[in-house]
């Protein structure tokens, strides 16, 4: 873990008295391959890595008599604030419903973390409707209904015509039935695919959503960025989820979309059933990065 | 600068970060570099390209314990038990592997063995219809190793050459769910013994380091016959399947490049070292 391998490059330069600038560096290079090996964004590490650098001179780290602890603590004090900041709450339509839309790759997790917000929003009070946009991937609907059904939330799709339509008259339904939130689940789809790209941009012109939310799979790597900014830059996404963080992967994409997008993380997904979602909390996932 | 016996450490540096962007790993990608340093000739050092030809050859040998992409066994039926963590293309590279075996004469039945996950059954029935193939089903909840046990047993009943049997995404650091896919592989072992002949571990190209792990847990629990790699049509470079290959020593079977049926291809090490560097 990331404060054993940091001593143990400490140990061998303090036998030297004092670290120096050098020592300082050899420390850093550790750092990012920690951060690496997290799964962080190769760019997005060496950047980080740059900034702790300068904050661990300013603070004098070369004085001090514990140079490993006060680094760690810069590190992660720093890795907190980067994936931090406020998490504010979802936000709410002044005239309902609200919309709020789900989007992101393939296999992420999204028809699941549909089903736990409407959930989450059931308990809360709320009358969510679900919107099946997904008329691509085989049984996407039976298994959104499905999912509608054991939590006892209404669902909506339509088979026959195409994900806009059914936006559309989904979003109609959810007045007419007095619900006060969609959640609206769309198919997974490559950030390259422009036809794609461009169906959910229309989705997003019709429906105003209030919240974007770009669903990415807690284990993905390098990528991370690649979908996250083309993403951004097509839809503007309003937040982050980070799925199947129940696993043992280091999570360092979080960090990597965090950075390259400045999106607010809003929930982690937990598990397979459909309460297993948390509010995010940026130190638990920086101490996870960090190993 | 002494730079005629050394490769020039821009020209390295470059090299290291586009094996970490793909995924590669820091481990692997240090462990290619200091090859690269030992085999490159003297010759070769200041010349770029042959630089980047010898990496590329480099990581060609590292993947190519290739097994022939077919199943050229004389079991009959062949069992084949498909595996890995959520969401990552298992029940579509079955129903394009069914699609790709019935291209070949083949005679194949699904077992759809995810009672567990929503629509799991549903989602197979339709690709079953897509393949033209017999699929074997349960209700939600029902036992999946009976449902994988009746699959073996309609294949044979059938005379079927292939079954092919989907289980439910499960994450590797589970050991309840890693016991179920051993009761699973028992209940298959128990009505055809010796089967499952082949299990596939199903791996998302956008997986980071996570899927060394993955691999590994899995094959401690079943042993792993051979890889597929999937969504290779993103930007993902799917590069852990380097150190997979080297620490399992499996072959990569297939890749997925897409989510139509016929959206499977043979993996071919020099292709896929080509799309790394494009
Ligand atoms: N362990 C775990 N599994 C999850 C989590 N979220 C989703 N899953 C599982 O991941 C798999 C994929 O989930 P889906 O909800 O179908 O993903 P999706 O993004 O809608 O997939 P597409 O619609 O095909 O793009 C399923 O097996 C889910 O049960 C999580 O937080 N933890
Ligand atoms: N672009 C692309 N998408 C793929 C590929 N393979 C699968 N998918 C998509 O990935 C998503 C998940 O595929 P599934 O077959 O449901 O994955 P799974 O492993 O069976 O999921 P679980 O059973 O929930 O664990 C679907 O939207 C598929 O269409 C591929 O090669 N390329
Ligand atoms: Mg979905
Ligand atoms: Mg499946």
């Amino acid at each position: 873990e990331i404060t054993e391998k940091f001593e143990d490059v400490f140990r061998k330069l303090k036998g030297q008295g004092k670290i120096s600038e050098k020592h300082l560096a050899d420390g850093m290079r550790e750092i990012r391959r920690v951060l690496l090996e997290a799964d962080v964004n190769y760019k997005v590490a060496k950047q980080f890595v740059a900034d702790v650098q300068e904050k661990a001179l300013g603070a004098d780290v070369v004085k001090s008599i514990t140079p490993a602890q006060q680094i760690i603590k810069i590190v992660h004090d720093e890795l907190v604030l980067l994936i931090g900041g406020s998490s504010s709450p979802l936000k709410t339509a002044n005239i309902p419903p609200t919309v709020i839309m789900v989007v992101g790759l393939q296999g992420s997790g999204k028809t699941t973390f549909c089903g736990k917000l409407a959930n989450q929003l059931k308990a809360q009070g709320k009358k969510p409707l679900l919107i099946g946009a997904d008329l691509q991937r085989p049984a996407a609907v039976e298994q959104l209904k499905t999912v509608g059904r054991q939590i006892g939330v209404d669902s909506y799709s339509d088979l026959s015509t195409t994900p806009l339509s059914v936006c559309k008259a989904g979003f109609s339904l959810a007045r007419q039935k007095g619900c006060d939130v969609i959640v609206l689940d769309t198919a997974g789809r490559l950030h390259v695919d422009e036809a794609l790209m461009q169906e959910l941009q229309q989705i997003k012109g019709e429906l105003k959503p209030h919240e974007t939310l770009f669903v990415a799979d807690g284990m993905t790597g390098q990528d991370a960025v690649n979908a996250a900014t083309v993403f951004l830059e097509k839809i503007d996404f309003s937040g982050i989820v980070l799925t199947k963080m129940d696993g043992d992967a280091r999570g360092g994409a979080a960090l990597s979309i965090k950075a390259v997008t400045n999106r607010p993380i809003k929930y982690i997904g937990t598990g397979e059933k459909l309460d297993a979602l948390e509010i995010f909390h940026p130190d638990r996932v920086a101490s996870r990065i960090l190993g | 600068v002494s730079g005629k016996t050394r490769i020039d450490e821009e020209t390295l540096e470059e090299i290291e970060e586009r094996l970490i962007a793909a995924d590669v790993g820091v481990n692997t990608t240090l462990d290619i570099i200091s090859a690269l340093r030992e085999n490159l000739q003297l010759r070769d050092r200041n010349d770029s390209q042959a630089v980047l030809n010898c990496l590329k050859s480099e990581l060609i040998e590292r993947l190519q314990m290739n097994g022939s992409a077919d199943t050229a066994s004389n079991q009959k039926p062949y069992i084949i038990m498909v595996v890995g963590v959520n969401g990552v293309g298992k029940t579509t590279s079955i129903g394009k592997l069914a699609n790709h075996f019935v291209q070949d004469g083949k005679r194949v039945v699904l077992g759809a063995a995810d009672t567990f996950r929503a629509a799991a059954s549903e989602q197979l029935e339709i690709w079953a219809s897509r393949a033209n193939v017999e699929i074997v089903r349960n209700k939600p909840g029902a036992d999946p190793a009976s449902v994988a046990f009746d699959a073996v047993a309609a294949a044979e009943s059938r005379s079927a050459d292939i079954a092919i049997i989907d289980t439910a995404g499960r994450l590797h650091t589970k050991s309840n769910l890693m016991e179920e896919l051993k009761k699973i592989q028992r209940a298959i072992d128990r009505k055809m013994p010796g089967a499952p002949h082949e299990v596939l571990l199903v791996i998302d190209a956008t997986t980071g380091q996570n899927g060394l792990t993955q691999a590994k847990v899995f094959n401690d629990a079943v042993k792993i016959g051979g890889i597929v790699l999937t969504k290779l049509d993103g930007t993902a470079k799917g590069g852990i399947v380097v150190a997979i290959q080297e620490q399992l020593r499996v072959p990569i079977r297939f890749i997925g490049v897409g989510e139509q049926m016929d959206d499977l291809q043979p993996f071919v090490p020099e292709e896929y070292v080509e799309a790394l560097f494009s």
